[in-house]
Protein backbone atom coordinates (compact mmCIF):
# COMPACT_ATOMS: atom_id res chain seq x y z
CA UNK A 1 0.00 0.00 0.00
CA UNK A 2 1.19 3.79 -0.64
CA UNK A 3 -0.16 6.11 1.17
CA UNK A 4 0.57 9.83 0.55
CA UNK A 5 0.33 13.73 1.75
CA UNK A 6 1.36 16.52 -0.37
CA UNK A 7 1.32 20.09 0.47
CA UNK A 8 2.18 22.86 -1.44
CA UNK A 9 4.18 26.12 -0.59
CA UNK A 10 0.86 27.82 0.38
CA UNK A 11 0.46 24.96 3.04
CA UNK A 12 -2.64 23.37 0.44
CA UNK A 13 -2.93 19.87 1.55
CA UNK A 14 -4.21 16.28 -0.40
CA UNK A 15 -3.54 12.62 0.61
CA UNK A 16 -4.37 9.30 -0.68
CA UNK A 17 -3.94 5.90 -0.38
CA UNK A 18 -3.70 3.00 -3.32
CA UNK A 19 -3.38 -0.75 -2.57
CA UNK A 20 -4.30 -3.96 -3.93
CA UNK A 21 -4.59 -5.00 -0.14
CA UNK A 22 -4.25 -8.74 1.25
CA UNK A 23 -3.51 -12.02 -0.49
CA UNK A 24 -5.56 -14.34 -0.44
CA UNK A 25 -8.72 -11.96 0.83
CA UNK A 26 -12.04 -12.87 0.86
CA UNK A 27 -13.20 -11.66 -2.35
CA UNK A 28 -15.26 -8.76 -1.63
CA UNK A 29 -13.37 -7.83 1.36
CA UNK A 30 -12.29 -4.07 0.96
CA UNK A 31 -9.29 -3.00 3.52
CA UNK A 32 -8.84 0.25 5.27
CA UNK A 33 -7.32 2.45 2.49
CA UNK A 34 -10.01 3.73 0.78
CA UNK A 35 -11.99 4.50 3.88
CA UNK A 36 -11.80 8.51 4.77
CA UNK A 37 -10.02 8.40 8.24
CA UNK A 38 -8.69 5.41 8.69
CA UNK A 39 -6.71 5.17 5.23
CA UNK A 40 -5.96 8.49 5.25
CA UNK A 41 -7.32 11.89 6.40
CA UNK A 42 -6.56 15.47 6.40
CA UNK A 43 -7.73 19.10 7.49
CA UNK A 44 -7.35 22.10 5.95
CA UNK A 45 -4.90 24.84 8.16
CA UNK A 46 -4.11 21.56 10.40
CA UNK A 47 -2.34 18.40 8.49
CA UNK A 48 -2.64 15.35 7.32
CA UNK A 49 -2.21 11.50 8.05
CA UNK A 50 -1.97 7.99 5.82
CA UNK A 51 -1.48 4.87 6.82
CA UNK A 52 -0.19 1.09 5.75
CA UNK A 53 -0.73 -2.26 7.63
CA UNK A 54 -3.88 -4.18 8.58
CA UNK A 55 -6.72 -2.79 7.44
CA UNK A 56 -9.35 -5.05 9.04
CA UNK A 57 -7.79 -3.68 12.64
CA UNK A 58 -7.27 0.16 10.99
CA UNK A 59 -10.60 0.86 9.72
CA UNK A 60 -11.91 -0.23 13.15
CA UNK A 61 -9.84 2.55 14.80
CA UNK A 62 -9.63 5.66 11.92
CA UNK A 63 -5.79 6.20 12.76
CA UNK A 64 -5.35 8.92 10.63
CA UNK A 65 -8.66 11.36 11.74
CA UNK A 66 -7.23 10.34 14.89
CA UNK A 67 -4.19 11.66 14.72
CA UNK A 68 -5.28 14.72 12.54
CA UNK A 69 -7.50 15.41 15.84
CA UNK A 70 -4.10 15.09 17.65
CA UNK A 71 -2.46 17.53 15.76
CA UNK A 72 -5.04 19.89 16.29
CA UNK A 73 -4.61 19.63 20.10
CA UNK A 74 -0.65 20.78 19.79
CA UNK A 75 0.97 16.86 19.51
CA UNK A 76 3.51 16.97 17.09
CA UNK A 77 3.62 14.71 14.09
CA UNK A 78 5.26 12.11 15.52
CA UNK A 79 3.50 12.31 19.08
CA UNK A 80 0.24 12.24 17.45
CA UNK A 81 1.28 9.08 15.36
CA UNK A 82 2.40 7.52 18.44
CA UNK A 83 -0.72 8.21 20.26
CA UNK A 84 -2.68 7.01 17.38
CA UNK A 85 -1.04 4.10 16.43
CA UNK A 86 -1.00 3.09 20.69
CA UNK A 87 -4.97 3.06 20.91
CA UNK A 88 -4.86 0.25 18.26
CA UNK A 89 -1.88 -1.99 19.40
CA UNK A 90 -3.70 -1.35 22.91
CA UNK A 91 -6.31 -3.73 21.67
CA UNK A 92 -4.18 -5.71 18.60
CA UNK A 93 -0.27 -6.09 20.06
CA UNK A 94 0.82 -7.83 16.92
CA UNK A 95 -0.57 -5.66 14.23
CA UNK A 96 1.22 -4.75 11.50
CA UNK A 97 0.12 -0.90 11.84
CA UNK A 98 1.84 2.42 10.65
CA UNK A 99 1.37 6.21 10.05
CA UNK A 100 3.01 9.10 8.44
CA UNK A 101 1.89 12.59 10.10
CA UNK A 102 2.34 16.05 8.71
CA UNK A 103 1.24 19.17 9.82
CA UNK A 104 0.40 22.50 7.71
CA UNK A 105 3.99 23.91 8.60
CA UNK A 106 5.64 20.75 6.57
CA UNK A 107 6.99 19.02 9.72
CA UNK A 108 6.64 15.55 9.45
CA UNK A 109 6.52 12.10 11.83
CA UNK A 110 5.73 8.41 11.60
CA UNK A 111 5.17 5.46 13.92
CA UNK A 112 4.27 1.96 13.49
CA UNK A 113 3.60 -1.19 15.31
CA UNK A 114 3.84 -5.13 14.51
CA UNK A 115 7.55 -4.59 11.99
CA UNK A 116 11.00 -4.10 13.72
CA UNK A 117 11.70 -0.62 11.61
CA UNK A 118 8.90 1.51 8.79
CA UNK A 119 10.56 3.15 6.29
CA UNK A 120 8.95 6.25 4.47
CA UNK A 121 10.01 8.95 1.59
CA UNK A 122 10.03 12.37 2.43
CA UNK A 123 10.99 15.24 0.13
CA UNK A 124 11.26 19.07 0.45
CA UNK A 125 12.93 22.02 -0.13
CA UNK A 126 15.53 21.03 2.69
CA UNK A 127 16.69 18.05 0.64
CA UNK A 128 18.72 17.66 -2.61
CA UNK A 129 16.94 14.47 -3.25
CA UNK A 130 14.04 11.83 -1.81
CA UNK A 131 15.09 11.05 2.19
CA UNK A 132 14.25 7.10 2.73
CA UNK A 133 13.67 7.85 6.98
CA UNK A 134 12.82 4.68 9.22
CA UNK A 135 11.81 4.84 12.90
CA UNK A 136 11.43 1.98 15.15
CA UNK A 137 8.53 0.12 16.66
CA UNK B 1 11.40 20.08 11.13
CA UNK B 2 10.46 20.39 7.66
CA UNK B 3 9.45 22.70 5.02
CA UNK B 4 6.96 23.61 2.06
CA UNK B 5 6.36 22.00 -0.08
CA UNK B 6 6.13 18.81 1.42
CA UNK B 7 5.68 14.99 -0.09
CA UNK B 8 5.64 12.35 2.34
CA UNK B 9 4.88 8.66 1.48
CA UNK B 10 4.74 5.09 3.23
CA UNK B 11 7.67 2.32 2.42
CA UNK B 12 10.52 3.63 0.17
CA UNK B 13 8.22 3.46 -2.63
CA UNK B 14 11.18 6.85 -4.32
CA UNK B 15 9.60 6.64 -7.64
CA UNK B 16 5.95 7.91 -6.34
CA UNK B 17 7.52 10.81 -3.67
CA UNK B 18 9.79 11.54 -6.74
CA UNK B 19 7.07 11.60 -9.37
CA UNK B 20 4.84 13.81 -6.74
CA UNK B 21 7.28 16.20 -6.20
CA UNK B 22 7.85 16.62 -10.20
CA UNK B 23 4.36 18.06 -10.30
CA UNK B 24 3.71 19.76 -7.15
CA UNK B 25 7.55 21.63 -7.70
CA UNK B 26 8.33 21.76 -10.96
CA UNK B 27 5.10 21.82 -12.88
CA UNK B 28 3.10 23.59 -11.21
CA UNK B 29 0.56 21.10 -10.29
CA UNK B 30 -2.13 21.23 -7.42
CA UNK B 31 -1.08 19.08 -4.09
CA UNK B 32 -4.13 16.21 -5.72
CA UNK B 33 -2.35 16.21 -9.18
CA UNK B 34 0.59 15.44 -7.17
CA UNK B 35 -0.88 12.87 -5.32
CA UNK B 36 -2.75 11.72 -7.89
CA UNK B 37 0.35 11.24 -10.11
CA UNK B 38 2.19 9.80 -7.22
CA UNK B 39 0.24 6.94 -6.61
CA UNK B 40 -0.33 6.37 -9.98
CA UNK B 41 3.21 5.57 -10.56
CA UNK B 42 3.39 3.14 -8.16
CA UNK B 43 0.10 1.71 -9.21
CA UNK B 44 2.34 1.58 -12.51
CA UNK B 45 5.39 0.29 -10.90
CA UNK B 46 3.49 -2.30 -8.61
CA UNK B 47 4.95 -1.31 -5.83
CA UNK B 48 6.24 -4.51 -3.44
CA UNK B 49 3.45 -6.36 -5.06
CA UNK B 50 0.90 -4.65 -2.46
CA UNK B 51 -0.13 -1.77 -4.95
CA UNK B 52 -1.63 -2.13 -8.41
CA UNK B 53 -2.49 -4.73 -10.86
CA UNK B 54 -1.00 -8.31 -10.87
CA UNK B 55 -0.43 -8.39 -7.09
CA UNK B 56 -2.41 -9.83 -4.13
CA UNK B 57 -4.49 -11.85 -5.51
CA UNK B 58 -8.22 -12.84 -3.56
CA UNK B 59 -8.92 -16.43 -2.80
CA UNK B 60 -10.50 -17.09 -6.69
CA UNK B 61 -6.60 -15.34 -7.74
CA UNK B 62 -8.56 -12.32 -8.67
CA UNK B 63 -6.65 -8.79 -7.92
CA UNK B 64 -8.89 -5.81 -6.91
CA UNK B 65 -7.82 -2.22 -5.85
CA UNK B 66 -8.30 -0.19 -3.42
CA UNK B 67 -7.58 3.80 -3.34
CA UNK B 68 -9.05 7.14 -1.94
CA UNK B 69 -8.08 10.96 -2.93
CA UNK B 70 -8.34 13.82 -0.47
CA UNK B 71 -8.47 17.54 -0.92
CA UNK B 72 -8.27 19.10 2.20
CA UNK B 73 -8.85 22.66 0.83
CA UNK B 74 -12.57 20.76 0.32
CA UNK B 75 -13.29 18.38 2.27
CA UNK B 76 -13.95 16.67 -0.81
CA UNK B 77 -13.30 12.81 -1.37
CA UNK B 78 -13.20 10.54 -3.81
CA UNK B 79 -12.53 6.49 -3.09
CA UNK B 80 -13.23 3.07 -4.68
CA UNK B 81 -13.20 -0.28 -3.13
CA UNK B 82 -12.78 -3.57 -4.78
CA UNK B 83 -12.32 -2.10 -7.98
CA UNK B 84 -12.11 -4.72 -11.07
CA UNK B 85 -10.50 -4.96 -13.92
CA UNK B 86 -9.20 -1.58 -14.30
CA UNK B 87 -5.69 -0.26 -13.41
CA UNK B 88 -6.02 3.18 -12.72
CA UNK B 89 -7.30 3.35 -9.46
CA UNK B 90 -6.12 6.54 -8.01
CA UNK B 91 -7.52 8.43 -11.08
CA UNK B 92 -10.77 6.56 -10.40
CA UNK B 93 -10.88 7.59 -7.20
CA UNK B 94 -10.01 11.18 -8.09
CA UNK B 95 -13.02 11.28 -10.85
CA UNK B 96 -15.38 10.14 -8.11
CA UNK B 97 -14.31 12.78 -6.10
CA UNK B 98 -14.69 15.32 -8.94
CA UNK B 99 -17.27 14.01 -10.91
CA UNK B 100 -20.02 13.13 -8.35
CA UNK B 101 -21.34 14.01 -4.64
CA UNK B 102 -20.68 10.51 -3.71
CA UNK B 103 -16.92 9.64 -1.23
CA UNK B 104 -16.82 5.58 -2.34
CA UNK B 105 -18.20 3.23 -5.12
CA UNK B 106 -17.48 -0.51 -4.84
CA UNK B 107 -16.94 -3.21 -6.63
CA UNK B 108 -18.41 -4.05 -10.28
CA UNK B 109 -20.49 -0.53 -10.09
CA UNK B 110 -17.17 1.43 -9.21
CA UNK B 111 -16.27 -0.38 -12.48
CA UNK B 112 -18.75 0.91 -14.65
CA UNK B 113 -18.31 4.22 -13.58
CA UNK B 114 -14.81 4.01 -14.69
CA UNK B 115 -15.67 2.69 -18.29
CA UNK B 116 -18.14 5.47 -18.47
CA UNK B 117 -15.69 8.18 -18.19
CA UNK B 118 -13.18 6.70 -20.64
CA UNK B 119 -10.96 4.06 -18.45
CA UNK B 120 -10.37 0.85 -19.89
CA UNK B 121 -11.26 -2.70 -18.89
CA UNK B 122 -8.50 -5.69 -18.85
CA UNK B 123 -7.44 -8.07 -16.58
CA UNK B 124 -5.46 -7.42 -13.16
CA UNK B 125 -3.82 -11.17 -13.38
CA UNK B 126 -0.09 -10.92 -13.62
CA UNK B 127 2.17 -14.22 -13.87
CA UNK B 128 3.54 -13.64 -10.58
CA UNK B 129 -0.46 -13.24 -8.90
CA UNK B 130 -1.09 -16.74 -10.53
CA UNK B 131 1.83 -18.51 -9.23
CA UNK B 132 0.80 -16.63 -5.69
CA UNK B 133 -2.33 -18.28 -6.28
CA UNK B 134 -1.18 -21.34 -7.21
CA UNK B 135 1.51 -21.79 -4.64
CA UNK B 136 -1.40 -20.92 -1.75
CA UNK B 137 -3.79 -23.65 -2.97
CA UNK B 138 -1.11 -26.20 -3.34
CA UNK B 139 -0.50 -25.11 0.41
CA UNK B 140 -3.21 -26.23 1.37
CA UNK B 141 -5.07 -22.44 0.94
CA UNK B 142 -2.90 -21.34 4.19
CA UNK B 143 -2.87 -19.08 5.50
CA UNK B 144 -6.53 -17.76 4.91
CA UNK B 145 -9.01 -15.61 6.97
CA UNK B 146 -11.73 -17.53 7.72
CA UNK B 147 -12.74 -18.51 11.19
CA UNK B 148 -15.14 -20.98 13.02
CA UNK B 149 -16.28 -22.54 10.08
CA UNK B 150 -15.77 -26.36 8.82
CA UNK B 151 -14.07 -27.67 7.36
CA UNK B 152 -10.98 -26.18 9.78
CA UNK B 153 -9.27 -23.51 7.29
CA UNK B 154 -6.57 -23.83 9.19
CA UNK B 155 -6.14 -27.26 7.67
CA UNK B 156 -7.88 -27.31 4.53
CA UNK B 157 -9.40 -24.92 1.75
CA UNK B 158 -12.82 -24.36 1.62
CA UNK B 159 -15.63 -24.33 0.21
CA UNK B 160 -16.33 -23.53 4.07
CA UNK B 161 -20.02 -23.38 5.67
CA UNK B 162 -21.03 -22.70 9.01
CA UNK B 163 -20.55 -25.59 11.52
CA UNK B 164 -22.93 -27.41 14.03
CA UNK B 165 -22.23 -26.03 17.04
CA UNK B 166 -21.82 -29.60 18.69
CA UNK B 167 -19.30 -30.60 15.86
CA UNK B 168 -17.06 -27.50 15.91
CA UNK B 169 -13.51 -28.55 16.13
CA UNK B 170 -11.02 -26.76 18.05
CA UNK B 171 -8.47 -25.69 16.33
CA UNK B 172 -11.54 -23.94 14.39
CA UNK B 173 -12.66 -21.56 17.31
CA UNK B 174 -10.57 -18.58 17.30
CA UNK B 175 -11.57 -16.09 19.04
CA UNK B 176 -8.94 -14.10 20.09
CA UNK B 177 -8.64 -11.53 16.91
CA UNK B 178 -5.15 -10.86 17.36
CA UNK B 179 -4.43 -14.14 15.62
CA UNK B 180 -6.34 -13.08 12.99
CA UNK B 181 -2.90 -12.04 10.66
CA UNK B 182 0.47 -13.67 11.74
CA UNK B 183 3.40 -11.32 11.22
CA UNK B 184 4.60 -13.43 8.23
CA UNK B 185 0.74 -12.80 6.61
CA UNK B 186 1.79 -9.09 7.26
CA UNK B 187 4.90 -9.37 4.99
CA UNK B 188 3.05 -10.99 2.59
CA UNK B 189 0.21 -8.37 1.47
CA UNK B 190 -1.01 -5.33 3.31
CA UNK B 191 -3.12 -2.10 3.15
Amino acid sequence: TIGMIVIDSNGLISTGTSTNGLSHKIPGRVGDSPIPGAGAYAEKDVGAAAGTGDGDIAMRFAPAYQAVVNLKLGMSPTIAAKDAIERMANYFPNAMLALIVANNQGDFGAACNGIETFPFSVINPNQSKVTVYRVNC
Amino acid sequence: KGSLPLVINTWPFTNATIAAWETIYHEGGSAVDAVERGCSQCEVDQCDGTVGWGGSPDENGETTLDAMIMDATTHDIGAVGALRRVKQAISVARKVMENTNHTLLVGDQATQFALSLGFHETSLTSDKSRKIQADWINNSCQPNYWINVNPDPMLQCGPYHLPQSDKLIKSNTIDNPNTIISSSESERGHD
